[in-house]
């Protein structure tokens, strides 16, 4: 029954139903997608990511979700935006011509050990699976993980912490197969990574406030939060918070957004998606299309400005 | 499955001394807990989850130092189960 088009999105997936909609989707969708596997993470599951291209290797946007294991609102609206994104080709004119010009990369689970832990045994999980000998607890927070600024201030080396960062950079493969994918394509030109919960659109920086950066790089990053905006509250009137994180929320060291910025790529966002408020990581089913339809509005206004402002 | 038997709190600190006395929480680890939504700047929410067993504690402490809290969560555990209720019957 879901092979024709018919996957609900409006409901919570284990790991294998969203592997097998990816699937679903490049099946139905020959000429424009594909599976590419970029790694495995510790307990070895698959690190696929779905490559929209009409042809050759362009410059690209990578969109990345499910870094966070508990927020599983993320993870659900992945499938829902590759949907989208595929559908949309041929039939939405700025969808057609973004494709025809850039490729997109979406990689709907990027901590696939974590999800599957926090379905299976404890909602409340968040980081990698990995192991550290001498420490009781497992897992990193694959967000503070990256060679950037690591060990500075903010990050936590408490190995018990949600928001442990490891005693060395890119430790986690789950971090490092991103770092060594950007590298090696080399023409990736927007970062985009999703989580959920408190309404945010961030740009860099975390390590450093934005005072001591480049202005004008950092009145770019404005212009597309300030477009994206307006397209994000369009549809339920959500409103987001937008901002270097290190004004908006707090300092950290080694963060992904920073390590994306810090390569060259200009459009390093993070976003975190909607929620009503009130359930936080346990928004409820029935949300989960409400927020990937608006989330895709910002989206799709981010992917325009890029192509629009290509460099 | 672990079960969550607690609250979610809603935290609204009001200055710089509230935020670093949230922060000093974190660490204690007989409270067990667990921060969804940190402390960072003055007047904006922070979100905590509160096992049963430290619910108490905690509010004597927000209370006596007169810090502003909600309870955004009134029980974890009943919004999981119908999370789990809501996918084992799409799975079905």
């Amino acid at each position: 029954r879901e092979w024709n088009g018919s996957f609900n999105f409006e409901t919570y997936r284990i790991l294998e139903e969203i592997s097998q909609e990816m699937n679903n989707l490049v099946a139905e969708h020959p000429g424009l997608g594909r599976k590419v596997n970029i790694g495995y993470p510790f307990e070895n599951r698959l690190m696929n990511v779905l490559k929209f291209s009409t042809g050759g290797d362009k410059l690209a946007i990578w969109l990345g979700a499910g870094i966070h294991a508990w927020e599983w609102v993320t993870q659900l609206s992945s499938p829902w935006t590759a949907s989208k994104i595929a559908s949309d080709y041929g039939n939405d004119p700025s969808i057609t011509l973004i494709l025809d010009i850039m490729d997109v990369f979406l990689l709907p689970v990027t901590n696939p050990d974590g999800y599957v832990l926090s379905q299976t045994k404890t909602h409340m999980y968040r980081k990698t699976r990995s192991k550290l000998s001498g420490s009781l607890c497992v897992g990193v927070d694959p967000k503070w993980n990256w060679d950037t600024g690591f060990g500075g201030p903010g990050a936590n080396n408490n190995s018990c912490s949600n928001s442990y960062h490891r005693p060395s950079a890119n430790s986690e493969v789950e971090v490092k197969s991103l770092e060594d994918f950007t590298k090696s394509h080399g023409e990736v030109k927007a970062i985009i990574t999703l989580h959920s919960y408190s309404q945010l659109f961030l740009f860099p920086w975390v390590y450093a406030c934005a005072e001591s950066h480049n202005f004008d790089e950092l009145e770019i990053k404005n212009e597309v939060a300030q477009e994206n905006a307006q397209s994000l509250s369009s549809l339920h009137g959500t409103t987001y918070k937008m901002g270097p994180v290190c004004l908006l929320m707090y300092q950290g060291s080694g963060g992904s957004i920073d390590w994306f910025n810090d390569s060259g790529i200009k459009y390093s966002f993070v976003f975190a998606l909607r929620d009503t408020g009130l359930y936080g990581f346990l928004l409820l089913a029935n949300q989960t299309l409400p927020t990937a339809k608006g989330t895709w509005l910002g989206l799709k206004t981010i992917m325009e400005h890029i192509q629009d402002h290509p460099y | 499955q672990e079960t969550f038997v607690g609250q979610i709190l809603e935290i609204i600190p009001r200055n710089e001394e509230q935020i670093k006395n949230l922060v000093e929480l974190e660490p204690k680890e007989h409270l067990q807990l667990n921060f969804w939504k940190s402390p960072t700047i003055p007047g904006e929410t922070a979100h905590v989850r509160v096992p049963f067993v430290s619910i108490q504690a905690v509010k004597v402490f927000l209370e006596s130092q007169g810090i502003v809290y909600f309870i955004m969560m009134e029980s974890v555990q009943v919004l999981l189960d119908k999370k789990n209720e809501e996918m084992l019957l799409y799975q079905r």
